[in-house]
C-alpha cells in the first residue's frame, strides 16, 4: 500500500461533482461515480453514466426516497448496463413514466460487484491498485463541516449508524493541529506535530460544499463507520480465458 | 482614557446579520415571520454547535456555516440521508453473465 493515493490527480479519471438536490440518491451517484471511474481505468473511455436510471429502474420503485450502493448495482446488472448521462439526465426527481433502459444506448456495464473487508488497511490496498470504492458513513458531522481532516470519535459519530454514501477516491497524510503542551506557567511549550492520515472522500451537494466538493476524514479508527459497507463494481478488461475441462 | 473613545473598528456582526447574509447567499426565504423565527433559533444552535466541534476536534476539520445551517439535525438526515433501512444486504457476491467474453 502506498503511503499516498489520489485519483483526482489521474487525468480524466473522476468525474465532476454531483448534485443530488431534494433527492436522497446519494446511494445512486456513488455507484455512478465508481462506474465512471472504474470504466476510465479500465477502458480509458470517458464515460458519464445515467443516474435517473438508477433511480427510475430501481426494483424499490422510488429512487429518491433513499436506497443503498447495492441497489443500483443490480439494476446494473439487471439492465445489462447503464445509458448515458446525456441520453438519460438527472432530473432530481423519478420520472413519471417508469423506467425508460430500453430506449437507450448502454454506455457502460459491469461484471459484477463485491464487498471488500472492513479493514482500513486492505480498502487503502484495493483503492491504490484497483480504482475507488463506495463507502457508506455517519454524516452527521457534514451538516456544519467546511474544510479539514474530521477525526471523529465512536461518541461524536456513531459508526453503527450509517446514512450516506460517497466515493472514495484517496489517502495521504497532514499535519494535526497545532497545540499548546499543556505545563507550568512559564514551561509551554508546543506539542510536536504528529501526522493525521486521513481518507479523501467525494461527496454529491455540489462542489460549492465542504473542499470543492470533497471532504477528508481521518484513516485509522473507523471513523462515522467508513469500513462498515466498503463496496465497488467490477469492471474488467476483457480477457480470453483458456477452457478448462475436466480429466475423464 | 483616550484610547477607549477611539473608533474599535466594525463591530462584530450582530446573528441577525449575519443569518441575512446566509438568507441571501443561499437564497433563502421562510413563508411566515414564525418560521423565520425558528429558522433563526435552528441558526444560532448549529453555529453554537459548529464551534463546539471545531473545539473538540481531534483533526484539522473547520465546522461553521454551510447550506445546511438552517435545517435540524432530523431534517438534514431525512433530506440528504437514505432512510431506507439495510435489511436486504446482500450476502452472496453476484456473478454476472458469461464467462465466455465475445458473445452477446
Amino acid at each position: 500500500v502506498p503511503s499516498t493515493c489520489d485519483w483526482r490527480k489521474a487525468t480524466n479519471i473522476i468525474s465532476s461533482i454531483k448534485n443530488q438536490k431534494n433527492c436522497r440518491c446519494c446511494w445512486a451517484i456513488a455507484a455512478a461515480d465508481n462506474i465512471e471511474a472504474l470504466w476510465r481505468i479500465k477502458h480509458r473511455q470517458f464515460v458519464e453514466v445515467s443516474v435517473q436510471e438508477l433511480l427510475d429502474c430501481d426494483r424499490c420503485g422510488n429512487g429518491c426516497k433513499g436506497g443503498f450502493v447495492w441497489d443500483a448495482y443490480i439494476t446494473v446488472l439487471n439492465n445489462s448496463g447503464l445509458a448515458s448521462k446525456k441520453d438519460y439526465p438527472f432530473q432530481g426527481h423519478p420520472n413519471p413514466n417508469g423506467c425508460l433502459a430500453k430506449k437507450y444506448k448502454k454506455v457502460a456495464w459491469i461484471q459484477d460487484f463485491i464487498m471488500l473487508s472492513s479493514n482500513e488497511q486492505v480498502i487503502a490496498g484495493y483503492l491504490a491498485t484497483h480504482g475507488p470504492v463506495t463507502v457508506t458513513i455517519n454524516m452527521k458531522l457534514l451538516q456544519g463541516y467546511q474544510k479539514g481532516v474530521i477525526k471523529a470519535t465512536h461518541t461524536s459519530c456513531d459508526p453503527q449508524h450509517v446514512d450516506h454514501s460517497v466515493l472514495l477516491v484517496g489517502f495521504g497524510k497532514g499535519k494535526e493541529k497545532e497545540g499548546i503542551r499543556s505545563g507550568t506557567l512559564f514551561s509551554q511549550s508546543r506539542k510536536p506535530r504528529r501526522s493525521v492520515p486521513y481518507w479523501i472522500l467525494k461527496n454529491s451537494w455540489g462542489a460549492e460544499w465542504g473542499e470543492k466538493g470533497y471532504f477528508r476524514l481521518y484513516r485509522g479508527n473507523n471513523s462515522c463507520g467508513i469500513t462498515k459497507y466498503p463496496v465497488t463494481a467490477r469492471v474488467d478488461r476483457p480477457v480470453k480465458r483458456q477452457p478448462v475441462s475436466c480429466p475423464p | 482614557g483616550s484610547l477607549l473613545t477611539k473608533d474599535a473598528g466594525p463591530r462584530p456582526l450582530e446573528l441577525i446579520d449575519v443569518f441575512k447574509l446566509f438568507q441571501i447567499k443561499y437564497n433563502r426565504s421562510y413563508s411566515t415571520p414564525a418560521e423565520y423565527a425558528r429558522r433563526l433559533a435552528i441558526f444560532a444552535h448549529n453555529l453554537a454547535q459548529a464551534q463546539r466541534l471545531q473545539e473538540e476536534d481531534l483533526g484539522t476539520a473547520e465546522f461553521g456555516e454551510t447550506p445546511f445551517s438552517d435545517l435540524t439535525e432530523e431534517e438534514f438526515g431525512q433530506l440528504y440521508g437514505h432512510q431506507r433501512a439495510p435489511e436486504r444486504i446482500p450476502n452472496v457476491v453476484k456473478k454476472a453473465g458469461s464467462e465466455k467474453w465475445g458473445e452477446s
